[in-house]
């Protein structure tokens, strides 16, 4: 997180650390749901190794229930019992992060408290938490001034309309033929140092919905062009909707 | 003189008849008949020379050591004894008849053919059992109770209680092994109300099927030989059930009415060598034995469609109240039923009622439940409620709510009648501390 704020114990309390291929963050749903992003499980350009998702879910290590990755990690490791990578994602796809989401299924449901709760999913109906300059906020525990974070950090950020983030894109001269996918939206600025960063895939922004007063998870960390030097590109997930409560509802 | 053959019939002609019998004439038959008979003669024909007071010619009968008559004449002379039909009956199985002619049968110089006589005779039965009848003194049959007749015979019998002796005559007590098994009757002291002999050893035994209790009513009168200061010394009337001794009796005051609980009682009568008591008569009854009344042992008992009595093979069902559990010991019943034993005994003892347990509610994961009402048992009515770790988790019930009740079946069951408890469900999106922005 970059350009942002540390922050306290009970702010976010469903933010999970997770330790798959790196660091990698994540969001509680429900007492037995780890929503995150597919690309930190089988992360793009990792070549011909065929590890089995049980054994992914075998070795991955989530953690849940505060702000210090040490205090985190001396409160224990949750097992995975199952790993469900979205469909649309393709990890040899460098260059298209389309359905970057996934779901863990922990073994052992949570015990809720002041620091683990779970985020809420949108409303199918409800598209404003994306309008243009919609804000949320973002927890990670990702990269800070070069230096991966060992305490939790949030940043407020605001969303972008589409033609922004894409014409955004296209002014970009990297060369890089990144894919902008209705199942994604742009967050951020193009100036101000304001960012998520490597190590923040897979939490989740979050917005205040004012209406229920309660913090809605409306979209995953997945990509970008460089950390705060311009948009950051998330995961849709209310396109995900339908597949996250199906996914949640079969395994009941 | 001709003896008669033993026959139950026949004739006698007078000689020659129908021819005129002869002068100097003396003809005997002395009739017999079986024993048990009597001798009945009657003249079919009878002719003989009339003469007065039957000088002449004549038929004498005798019978018993007694003369029947002597007869002559014929039927519409003004002299002599014509038989007529007469009907000649002898008392014993004899008769004896003779028949005298004289020298002559003129009259006036002319000679009369008279032709004599014919008679019948036949045996008939003796009713040895009529006192008339009787020929002589000792020879009277002298039945001491009671005599039956019959065709060529007789023989006697006694009265309850009593035995005929080797003799066919006398009768003896005999009430040392009376049984009766009829449901009801009657047994008395020989000779009631008339006094009771002496040395009496007299046992009456009333046997019943089981399940039938004997019920004993002394009627009037009651008197037994009795003493002012000792008990019973002389003596005894002993009423025994099953073996054991129920009462012993005498004296002038009846004993009333016994009830014996049995199916078997023994009634002994001893008396000694003297006395002259009028003795005792009993009337008994049976019915079927009675049980104790049945008696539930707590206030949740429900005895159904109580009976004012039970008797042998009644039953009486017993349920609990509405939550409530019918327990033998630490069993529970399904039902009890309770039959009224042939011995007056119910087959099987009053259980009891005991509320209903529906052990611990269950455990609500994230959640816990706290009792509503006193006291805060698991028993029949008692109401718990289900609360869920707030604000974590949000409860979410069925229609019937969080409130459950211990049923009569022994279940936790909420409003409506469900046992399925509640769950506990994360709350999303809620943060205990959630961000504040402070500096605009």
């Amino acid at each position: 997180i970059l350009g942002g704020k540390p922050a306290k114990a009970g702010n976010f309390p469903w933010q999970a650390l997770t330790a798959i291929h790196g660091r990698g963050g994540g969001a509680l749903l429900g007492d037995r749901w780890i929503l995150t992003a597919a690309h930190t499980i089988l992360p793009k350009g990792a070549g011909g190794n065929n590890v089995s998702l049980e054994q992914l879910a075998e070795e991955a290590n989530v953690f849940l229930g505060h702000t210090k990755v040490e205090e985190l990690h001396k409160m224990g490791n949750h097992p995975v019992r199952r790993i469900f990578i979205h469909p649309d994602y393709d990890p040899k796809d460098d260059y298209n992060f389309n359905g970057d989401i996934a779901l863990l299924e922990l073994k052992h449901p949570v015990t809720l408290g002041p620091g683990v709760l779970p985020i809420c999913l949108p409303d199918t109906t409800n598209t404003t938490f994306y309008m243009d300059g919609h804000v949320g906020y973002v927890s990670g525990f990702g990269v800070e001034k070069n230096f991966i974070s060992n305490k939790l950090k949030y940043v407020s950020l605001p969303a972008v309309a589409r033609e922004k983030c894409q014409s955004w894109l296209d002014s970009k001269k990297r060369g890089l033929p990144m894919i902008f996918s209705e199942n994604m939206f742009c967050a951020g600025f193009l100036t101000v140092k304001r960012d998520t960063c490597q190590g923040d895939s897979g939490s989740v922004f979050t917005v205040l919905d004012t209406g229920s007063g309660r913090w809605v998870a409306t979209g995953i960390v997945s990509w970008g062009i460089g950390c705060a030097e311009g948009y950051g590109f998330y995961t849709k997930i209310l396109n995900y909707l339908d597949w996250i409560k199906g996914i949640v509802r079969e395994e009941r | 003189s001709s003896p008669v053959p033993r026959k139950l019939f026949g004739e006698i002609r007078s000689p020659g008849y129908p021819k005129p019998y002869p002068n100097n004439n003396i003809s005997i038959w002395n009739i017999h008949v079986p024993k048990g008979y009597v001798v009945k003669l009657t003249f079919k024909y009878f002719d003989l020379e009339p003469s007065e007071s039957c000088f002449y010619d004549y038929v004498k009968i005798k019978a018993d050591k007694k003369n029947l008559g002597r007869y002559c004449g014929q039927l519409g002379s003004t002299t002599g004894n014509h038989p007529g039909r007469k009907e000649f009956v002898s008392k014993g199985n004899r008769m004896h008849l003779a028949f005298h002619s004289d020298f002559s049968n003129e009259d006036n110089g002319t000679v009369i053919p008279y032709r004599g006589f014919l008679a019948y005779y036949q045996a008939v039965d003796l009713d040895e059992c009529d006192p008339n009848n009787a020929v002589e003194e000792e020879e009277r049959p002298q039945c001491q109770h009671f005599c039956h007749n019959y065709v060529g015979g007789y023989f006697c019998s006694c009265r309850t209680g009593y035995q005929l002796q080797s003799d066919h005559h006398s009768c003896k007590v005999e009430c040392s092994s009376e049984l009766f098994t009829e449901a009801s009757g009657y047994l008395s002291s020989p000779e009631y109300p008339q006094p009771y002999p002496e040395d009496l050893r007299c046992n009456y035994s009333i046997r019943l099927p089981k399940g039938l209790s004997i019920i004993l009513k002394f009627l009037e009168p009651f008197e037994i030989d009795d003493h002012q200061q000792v008990h019973c010394p002389y003596d005894q009337l002993k009423i025994q059930a099953r073996g054991r001794q129920i009462g012993e009796f005498c004296g002038t005051e009846s004993p009333g009415s016994i009830e014996t609980n049995s199916n078997e009682v023994d009634i002994l009568f001893l008396t000694d060598e003297s006395g002259f008591s009028r003795g005792w008569k009993i009337h008994y009854t049976s019915e079927k034995i009675r049980c104790p009344q049945p008696v539930p042992r707590d206030q949740f008992t429900i005895i159904r469609d109580l009976q004012p009595v039970y008797q042998f093979q009644d039953y009486f069902v017993v349920s609990c109240k509405t939550g409530y559990n019918l327990m033998e010991g630490n069993r529970k019943l399904l039902s009890f039923t309770a039959v009224c034993q042939a011995d007056g005994t119910w087959h099987q003892s009053m259980p009891r009622c005991e509320i209903v347990n529906c052990g611990s509610p269950t455990d609500l994961t994230n959640g816990a439940f706290i009792y509503v009402n006193e006291p805060a048992n698991n028993s029949y009515q008692s109401v718990i409620t289900y609360q869920c770790n707030k604000p974590y988790y949000d409860i979410v019930t069925g229609t019937g709510g969080d409130s459950f009740t211990c049923s009569s079946e022994g279940t936790w069951v909420d409003q409506d009648g469900q046992v399925r408890i509640p769950t506990c469900l994360p709350v999303c999106g809620k943060p205990v501390s959630p961000i504040t922005e402070v500096q605009r």
